[in-house]
């Protein structure tokens, strides 16, 4: 039998915390036009067992809280991670002074599983 | 932090951090496309195709606007008729080697405000020519080694005019070397005048630029997104 797993309150369950990214930040704001930055947002929180549907959780997520909640110190919880994510559009200025507009993926976190 | 940005910047499908020597001003078409795909709800970004190019009905996930290049051609004495000659030269060196070119599309600007007055009514002729080997200085055109692509007459009642090169943009990637094109805009023929001097070029004094718009798909960017549909 394992220890009582401390109570997870629903602020500290796996879901998007607000990120906002900002181009100048990161000393890109000489090429990059628009946007000036970006709320990416990122995953963070407790994958609990026993895990509920608004967790998005993996049949595998599943079965490894159960096994996390046999045996803490070997086996852990599963990660917060994006399961769905939409993509940005980038206008900048290349090398040769060109304008670029261009289409990236899988930039924006809009929802987090375990 | 040098390491990581590098890395980044690869995986964005940058060689190295650009540094632009000067910030031109951004071309209409791009703006507008970024600002429709910034209002469109997340959900609609998902359902659309990342790499497509739907405001072209093409592949793509890169717009790129070439400036031209290249510069007008003074031949001494113009010949009878001719309002402007000028060679057009747009730098593709810069598109990586992943990425395949989907759409070139030619614009030719002018900056006129008015529409002509009938004694300025009268038509113009544009004719653009595919380079195939260097020009030498002083040589007429057209000369033997160019091509014809696009012959069309015009009035000058539009703000541009739009040219498909993709076939021609294609070719200067994969087969043949980029020698540029040549642009000529002449008097219509017909009416016995000579153009310099007369009325007939004197509305093509508002032609401003010509540009390129490319599309490329980068098959690093959307070989990921096909892999999970």
């Amino acid at each position: 039998r394992s220890a009582e797993p401390p109570p997870v309150t629903p602020s500290s369950l796996c879901k998007p915390r607000r990120l906002y990214i900002s181009f100048s930040d990161v000393g890109w704001e000489n090429w990059i036009i628009a946007p000036q930055g970006y709320l990416a947002n990122y995953c963070l929180g407790e994958c609990p067992f026993p895990l509920t549907a608004e967790l998005n959780s993996t049949n595998h997520a599943i079965l490894q809280t159960m096994v996390h909640s046999l045996d803490p110190e070997g086996t852990p919880q599963p990660c917060c991670v994006p399961v769905r994510l939409s993509p940005i559009s980038i206008l900048y200025y290349d090398n040769s002074d060109n304008v670029v507009l261009r289409h990236y993926e899988d930039m924006v976190v809009d929802e987090c599983g375990c | 932090l040098s390491l990581q940005e590098s890395l980044l910047l690869k995986s964005l499908g940058l060689s190295t951090k650009p540094s632009p020597k000067t910030h031109g001003p951004v071309p209409c078409v791009l703006w507008r496309i970024f600002q429709r795909r910034k209002t469109l709800p997340s959900t609609s970004k998902d359902l659309g195709d990342a790499c497509r190019v739907e405001e072209f009905n093409v592949p793509g996930n890169i717009i790129r606007v070439f400036a031209d290049q290249g510069h007008f051609i003074h031949n001494g004495q113009p010949p009878r008729l001719l309002c402007l000659r000028k060679r057009l030269y747009f730098n593709l060196s810069v598109l990586e080697e992943d990425e395949r070119l989907t759409m070139a599309q030619l614009e030719i600007k002018f900056s006129h405000n008015s529409y002509p007055s009938p004694s300025q009514g009268q038509g113009l002729e544009l004719r653009l020519y595919r380079s195939s080997r260097l020009a030498l200085q002083g040589t007429p055109a057209p000369e033997r080694g160019q091509k014809l692509l696009v012959e069309r007459s015009f009035v000058q009642l539009h703000k541009s005019l739009v040219f498909d090169l993709s076939g021609v943009a294609k070719d200067w990637r994969t087969h043949s070397r980029n020698l540029g094109l040549i642009l000529e805009i002449t008097e219509s023929s017909g009416d016995g005048a000579s153009a310099l001097g007369s009325g007939g070029c004197t509305s093509i004094n508002s032609f401003l630029d010509t540009s390129l718009l490319v599309v490329t798909l980068s098959q690093q960017q959307c070989r990921a997104s096909r892999r999970r549909r």
